[in-house]
């Protein structure tokens, strides 16, 4: 373990909330069950060393002073501490060292990512014993185990019987002593009982919540950076930072202007590398749009793609589309076999061949549904195959995944929540199989 | 490969999580090839992954993963500007 080589000078310890997670972004906690489980993760220290931790009420106005020694909320981005956080991923909290300063003590979580008591996404309670750690005075640990390594390592199990792990016990206790031989501290008959399970996931009657978490998008497309959804005649977009523009589908005929009246299924849109401009693929046709706007000229046929199969037939729909970062090249997919394009020096011309030995199969990307709605290129150049409501990430350049366990579109693009928890789902490919997960 | 957006951003990673001392502006300093190297044996033998000293994809991944923003190592610059004080 380490240790910061900062401590309280006193083991009657005050704490408060004063912000909770965004209702919005973490549908599944109440602040009955934020405080519980704050409560239980100081518990978790309070149980291997003479601590006291006593609840205040907290002050929602943000008064400097008040709230006692160590301040809990939820923030975003930047939020005056000098630490910014980042959007969802990357960092998910920081809590500020033992101290005369304001903020010692502080702990901050980023109200960016989906907070959770189960098992997706982020555990409140795991992150939560992490940074109490910080605020008593250990730095990050390089053991494993240890609550105190710097990564998110999952939920920790029942959190009304964890324990520490022994470096962490040795980390507090090097601070401020052994409770009593290590004995657990008598149980608060105030701590109340946490649920076995996540709460309930809330109903929704809205119907465009099962349209936007049921998946099954006709079209997906990173333009400019962000994320379009496409179905039926609307659309959701998820933007750069991972947020939803809206929980509401916007339209495409308010948004994508010059497409026919009554458009209601695009089969794949990608944005050109050499000039930027927007490709939409509609049955046997495509439309170039110049930002948000179609191009006169447009609808042209797909013949123009020069897509035959093996036995000569041209290709008459398209089914997926993107531009591959690691080359730059473009990919459009059909009926299980797809094509390469170079157009880096081609921009409007009207006639295209695919490069030679082309068309492959799907297969060639192992672990995928052979028939996938469409794919983008994201984060570091990795492609992302959308069937469904999965997707599978291929890193940078390759043609296998490093896991092949699909992950869920709904919760992690477009803030629907987990669904309840079923038996593995058997391969998209080989439906028969069954797969075993790390418990199974 | 690392493509060198990918190998700056890893040195952004590295100085932000404590590895590397931070860019001083007052001398702009370059960080040594050495220098970077140990860095990522260090991040790699904190994070419990294989030390090869490159960017490889297990390096990149364990960057990727969510963390606590807290550096891993605190007060790197203190020792070294303490080690020069003494000599």
């Amino acid at each position: 373990y380490a240790l910061s080589g900062l401590r309280w000078h006193k083991t009657d310890l005050t704490w408060s909330i004063h912000s909770y997670p965004s209702p919005s972004i973490s549908p599944s906690l109440s602040k009955d069950l934020v405080n519980s489980i704050m409560r239980y993760g100081f518990k978790a220290w309070s149980d291997v060393a003479p601590l006291k931790f006593h609840q205040l009420p907290g002050d929602s106005s943000g008064g400097a002073t008040a709230g006692g020694d160590i301040r809990v909320s939820f923030a975003s981005l930047l939020h005056d501490d000098g630490y910014p956080f980042d959007g969802r991923g990357g960092t998910l909290a920081h809590a500020f060292f033992p101290g005369r300063d304001e903020v010692a003590g502080d702990t901050h979580f980023d109200d960016h990512e989906i907070w959770s008591y189960g098992v997706i996404k982020n555990n409140l309670f795991t992150v939560a014993v992490h940074e109490f750690g910080h605020a008593l005075g250990l730095s990050h640990s390089s053991s494993d185990p240890s609550i105190m390594r710097p990564y998110y390592q999952g939920p920790v199990g029942d959190v009304s019987t964890f324990k520490l792990p022994m470096d962490d016990r040795l980390a507090i206790q090097q601070l401020y002593g052994v409770k009593d031989a290590d004995r657990p501290g008598v149980v608060d008959p105030n701590l109340p009982r946490l649920p076995s399970r996540p709460p309930p996931k809330p109903t929704h009657s809205d119907p465009s919540f099962h349209e936007r978490c049921q998946g099954g998008f006709d079209a997906i497309a990173n333009i400019r950076g962000e994320v379009f959804f496409f179905k039926g005649s609307q659309f959701w977009r998820t933007q750069r930072d991972g947020s939803l523009v809206s929980l509401n589908p916007a339209q495409i005929k308010n948004f994508w202007r010059g497409l026919p009246p009554g458009t209601n299924k695009i089969d794949a849109v990608y944005e050109r590398k050499s000039d930027s401009k927007i490709i939409f693929f509609i049955g046997s046709e495509y439309w170039v749009f110049k930002d948000t706007e179609a191009m006169a000229g447009y609808p042209r046929p797909l013949s123009e793609w020069g897509m035959r199969r093996k036995n000569g037939q041209l290709v008459d729909r398209v089914d997926a589309a993107f531009i591959w970062a690691h080359n730059g090249k473009t990919y459009l997919f059909s009926g299980g076999e797809y094509w390469r394009f170079d157009e880096s020096r081609k921009g409007d011309q009207a006639t295209r061949q695919p490069d030679l030995d082309y068309p492959r199969k799907n297969k060639l990307w192992e672990g995928i549904p052979l028939h996938m709605d469409d794919v983008i290129s994201w984060g570091e150049g990795d492609a992302y195959f959308f069937k469904d409501n999965s997707y599978w990430v291929f890193m940078k350049g390759r043609l296998t995944q490093d896991a092949v366990t699909p992950k869920s579109i709904g919760e992690d693009w477009l803030r629907c929540p987990a669904p309840p928890s079923t038996s593995t789902a058997a391969s998209p490919r080989f439906p028969q199989e069954c797969r075993c997960d790390l418990k199974g | 490969p690392v493509v060198p957006d990918q190998y700056s951003r890893a040195v952004d990673w590295l100085s932000r999580y404590g590895y590397l001392p931070p860019p001083d502006p007052r001398t702009s300093k370059l960080q040594t090839k050495e220098g970077i190297e140990e860095a990522i044996r260090v991040m790699q033998r904190f994070g419990g992954i294989q030390e090869t000293g490159v960017i490889d994809s297990e390096t990149v991944k364990l960057m990727s993963t969510p963390r606590c923003s807290l550096p891993d190592i605190v007060g790197r610059m203190d020792l070294r500007r303490r080690r020069r004080r003494k000599r």
